[in-house]
């Protein structure tokens, strides 16, 4: 079922303070991270937002959060003052009968300095594995995109930081969306559809249906070839 | 098989549905491929209902997911199929209220097909639409054409979306499948996908299935 209001909303940094829900498989995710490191280099949580959809006693969180770390993995070596990585993460937990289990977990730096909330044009807003910013006349054209695209799928954000927010989804959308096409071998067109403003992460947990993965259903006879006797 | 077939020039194939917010592709799999057999066989074809299998297939999962292969099972075990307008799609799972009396098709098994595609394609021609599964890659942003990504990104082992194939050809010497898919008329090719056909591309080959009605 489609989130509700109280997990959508929210873009990189506007995000609102994780409701207590998310919390848990949240802690859970990052544990699962974490699992491994020495005490003092492990990351922390840092803003957390996600939706959850529910089935029997089943809960699936899907979870994006920030991640802190510090670069330095030595504070017996760190030259001061120690900087802080941030990682952007997408965190996939299940939750049945009170236990969690981890299902995805994706993570990637972020590039802070253009995540600044006080710049409005939509390079601000995204969270960058590149360190080069698009360039304004590219900026200018997604946001045009952007803006048909709103008007095309009669789509509503329920506030300018979710509407922020899915512009930096778009945007980045838009990116995959030319490399699937560079890489692709047929004839197939790629680009704006009814889903480029959700992210891959979204996409997955809302349409696809990882069961087919497992493949372990009934098993089938073997239908008998047309033509053969 | 012949160079190209289409089951919707032949009426065996109903409109473009949409699945909504609810990953539940096996079942308008499955009940197309039903639509297309009982078609074929009876001569009727019939809009048929997926909120029944998401109700009453307790095996699946409902909008979490599910397999045709138990889709099958359970139209067979349950007594049939209702109608699209007798038990009407609402994209979350709901209390099963199938009734026997309103059922309106049968299926008496359910076969797996061959993994060969030009076998495929013969069976296609024959039989019917079928239901396959694929890694659903770039369909995310598909538009119209012939896809066809590189096969290292999209594995034949990370199969996640099902649909319906209801014909095969060429366009410009390049071979397709034509895919019904359900998540409306406004994606894709008026609700289609056309994916390249003879390279296993997505793994299209490795979970094709029909039911069988006598």
């Amino acid at each position: 079922a489609p989130a509700s209001p109280e997990f959508r909303a929210a873009g990189v940094v506007g995000w609102e303070p994780p409701t207590r829900e998310l919390l848990g498989p949240a802690r859970f995710a990052l544990d699962a991270y974490n699992r491994g490191r020495a005490a003092g280099t492990r990351a922390v949580l840092g803003t957390v937002r996600g939706r959850v959809r529910r089935a029997g006693q089943g809960s699936l969180y899907s979870l994006e959060a920030t991640l802190e770390e510090l670069s330095c993995k030595d504070p017996m070596v760190c030259q001061l003052p120690v900087s802080k990585k941030t990682l952007l993460c997408s965190f996939e937990v299940l939750e049945e009968l009170g236990k969690h289990m981890l299902l995805r977990q994706d993570c990637g730096p972020v590039d802070i300095k253009v995540t600044d909330v006080r710049n409005e044009t939509f390079n601000s807003v995204l969270p960058l594995s590149s360190r080069e910013p698009f360039p304004k006349e590219f900026s200018v054209k997604i946001a045009s995109a952007f803006k048909n695209f709103v008007t095309t799928y009669n789509r509503t954000y329920e506030s300018k930081e979710e509407a922020q927010w899915r512009l930096a989804v778009f945007t980045r959308n838009m990116v995959l969306a030319q490399k699937i096409q560079a890489l692709d071998r047929g004839t197939a067109q790629y680009g704006v559809t009814k889903f480029s403003d959700l992210t891959e992460e979204e996409f997955r947990t809302i349409y696809l249906n990882p069961l087919l993965q497992e493949q372990s259903g009934k098993k089938m006879r073997l239908a008998k070839a047309v033509g053969d006797p | 098989a012949p160079p190209e077939w289409d089951w919707r020039r032949k009426g065996a194939v109903t409109k473009v549905k949409n699945q909504g917010m609810c990953g539940s592709c096996w079942a308008f799999s499955v009940t197309g491929n039903v639509e297309g057999q009982w078609f074929l066989n009876r001569g009727t074809l019939l809009s048929l209902s997926e909120q029944e299998l998401l109700d009453c297939d307790k095996v699946d999962k409902a909008c979490m997911g599910g397999l045709p292969s138990s889709a099958y099972s359970a139209i067979k075990n349950l007594g049939g199929l209702e109608t699209e307008d007798d038990y009407s799609y609402q994209g979350h799972m709901e209390a099963c209220s199938f009734s026997a009396k309103k059922a309106k098709v049968y299926i008496n098994d359910s076969v797996e097909l061959s993994k060969n595609e030009q076998k495929l394609a013969a069976w296609v021609a024959v039989k019917g639409p079928i239901s396959i599964a694929i890694n659903a890659f770039g369909m995310q942003f598909y538009r119209h054409g012939i896809a066809h990504p590189l096969r290292p990104l999209c594995s034949p082992w990370f199969i996640d979306h099902a649909m319906l194939v209801v014909g095969y050809g060429n366009r410009s010497d390049i071979p397709f499948w034509a895919i019904k898919n359900s998540w409306g008329t406004d994606w894709g090719e008026e609700g289609y996908y056309y994916l390249h056909r003879g390279s296993g591309s997505c793994g299209v080959n490795v979970m094709a299935s029909s039911a069988v009605v006598d």
